[in-house]
């Protein structure tokens, strides 16, 4: 369902290279649940972007489904974006003037869905990740945690068929993080492919397959 | 050094009442490393802020080495939270438009530091961090892991007696938090009093005393 070949991810600033990927290339299977780990500043964001189609690679192929990204038209990389793709961020990216549950409700407002169907699957969404009681605090009125728990329920919003989450357990608890690595686990169980940046052994111990970066290049790929 | 006594905070969304602390008391003594745990949503953030004198309890008493901080004008608080006080966000609160060691150096302006010294300061520390090749970019240009050492080297910048650290490795690998941690050691062998707010077991069995947190209120109080 995901095939990089060859990415490489230069930034600029100014005259000044800061080699970001320096040649990455793996395919994951449909329903595959995969930690990508590695030190800080290794890569792993920037990888996680550029397959989200969030940013595009310097050099290097991504194939969504076979489709190479770079065929693809506006309008079709943001439907994989908003439909096909749940993507959390490792700031969150809540939208500050937006309640939690207006915050879930945007996927589903760009699909089109009306107002009650989109108010009842946010509301559903944040039971789940156990912020019921936090449905109307925008971001300034929410803890760490609770922001990022808001981010995971917006990126299920949509039933998305591949699920990418940044560091998604940085600001729980272990038990909070538990319930997330349960929620996660379930997905995958129910065929959604998970790709996981983490730095939680916890995380990786439940995936099927971990893929190490170093300084912008895969140190190991393997199966557990 | 600290001593909190009865403290309550209340949040308020309109008529909607949120109680973030219950009634916490506590005594720290110089040079205790103290870690601060609870899942997520229990008050820590909340706790941080207060002891810090970044925000103001809605009743009960903060004591810094035995002064009252509500007797305390506002010169006296900004310089207890610019050079007594190195404090570490949960969310980093970089400036976006300065590079990494302009944050660094912010402290060093409000001390009245000159610039040479400032720069100079500013770039040892980001190397105690881990960080020099990365001081001329800005937040948007590192990673999640490097936002979070720069805030670590800020919250150095004035030598403080005191060090708050809010989940200072959430977004960091095994090896960048554990050389976080042992930085940590360093300072409070060296007479620095830490509070950590962690939810991360390798900084809490590095702390001397670990006080736990659930619905605003302590759960339990323990020397280690
Ligand atoms: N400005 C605010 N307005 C309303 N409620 C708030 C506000 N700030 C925090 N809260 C609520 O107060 C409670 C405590 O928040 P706090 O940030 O202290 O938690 P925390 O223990 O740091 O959690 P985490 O581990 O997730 O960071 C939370 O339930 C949160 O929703
Ligand atoms: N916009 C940018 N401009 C310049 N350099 C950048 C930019 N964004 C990232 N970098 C650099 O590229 C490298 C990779 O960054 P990336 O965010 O992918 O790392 P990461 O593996 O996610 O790290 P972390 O675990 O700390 O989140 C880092 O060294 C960072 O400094
Ligand atoms: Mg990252
Ligand atoms: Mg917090």
């Amino acid at each position: 369902v995901v095939e990089v070949d060859n990415l490489k991810k230069t930034y600029y600033m100014g005259k000044v290279e800061v080699p970001a990927l320096c040649g990455v290339s793996f395919m994951i299977e449909k329903g595959e649940f995969i930690s990508i780990m590695g030190p800080s500043g290794c890569g792993k964001s920037t990888l996680m972007h550029i397959i989200g189609c969030l940013d595009r690679p310097t050099s290097g192929h991504v194939l969504l489904d076979e489709v190479d990204v770079d065929e693809l038209d506006d309008n079709s990389l943001a439907d994989i974006r908003n439909k096909k793709v749940g993507f959390v961020f490792q700031t969150f990216n809540l939208l500050p003037k937006l309640s939690a549950v207006e915050n879930v409700e945007l996927p589903l407002i760009y699909a089109g869905v009306g107002f009650e169907a989109r108010r009842q699957r946010a509301k559903e969404l944040l039971g789940v990740v156990g912020l019921s009681d936090r449905a109307n605090h925008r971001p300034s009125e929410l803890s760490g945690g609770q922001s990022q728990r808001v981010a995971i329920a917006r990126s299920l919003a949509n039933n998305p068929s591949l699920i990418m989450a940044d560091e998604p357990t940085g600001n729980l608890d272990s038990k909070s993080g538990e319930d997330i690595i349960n929620l996660f686990n379930e997905l995958n169980n129910g065929g959604i492919t998970m790709i996981i940046v983490t730095h939680d052994q916890d995380i990786a111990d439940h995936s099927k397959r971990i893929i190490r970066l170093k300084d912008g290049l895969i140190l190991s790929d393997q199966k557990r």
